[in-house]
């Protein structure tokens, strides 16, 4: 199971502009 | 006629669009020791993309609130108090939905267009870049 600081992570990266 | 640099001057949204433009102004904001306007700015954006039944959504949502909200730093110093209670009690309720970010979002990305993103239009490291 992720931890929340992953989750959080993750999420803030998914936004990202131009993920390559 | 459309490089980079001439779109990073049209809006802050523009300058968070580009890949280059996002990690400079990360880098400026770390420098002012307010980075996570921009970090709650872009986790704000990646929950709204979030499938919302997913059982992740509302562990992200906590995360969100715990990380940026709930404490005393600069994105909740930033926040009116009835945005933060908003966020608050739609965790505490679990009505976790894709827009209930977006009122706190709008808060610290006026004081980002207003602030920071002006003041990184004139910084070294911008015109460094430049």
């Amino acid at each position: 199971i992720d931890s929340e600081d992953d989750l959080l992570q993750e999420c803030i990266t998914s936004a990202m502009p131009n993920k390559k | 006629p459309d490089s980079p640099l001439a779109r990073w001057n049209k809006s802050l949204h523009s300058l968070l669009g580009d890949q280059d433009g996002a990690h400079l102004f990360r880098t400026f904001l770390e420098r002012e020791k307010c980075v996570d306007t921009l970090d709650f700015w872009f986790a704000c954006n990646g929950f709204r993309q979030m499938d919302i039944k997913d059982p992740k959504a509302l562990r992200v949502a906590k995360a969100i609130h715990k990380r940026y909200i709930e404490n005393c730093g600069v994105v909740s110093k930033q926040l009116k108090p009835p945005t933060k209670v908003f966020v608050r009690d739609s965790i505490k309720k679990q009505l976790i939905d894709s827009t209930m970010f977006d009122p706190a979002q709008a808060e610290i990305q006026l004081m980002m267009e207003d602030n920071a993103y002006q003041m990184f239009l004139t910084s070294d490291i911008y015109l460094e870049y430049v």
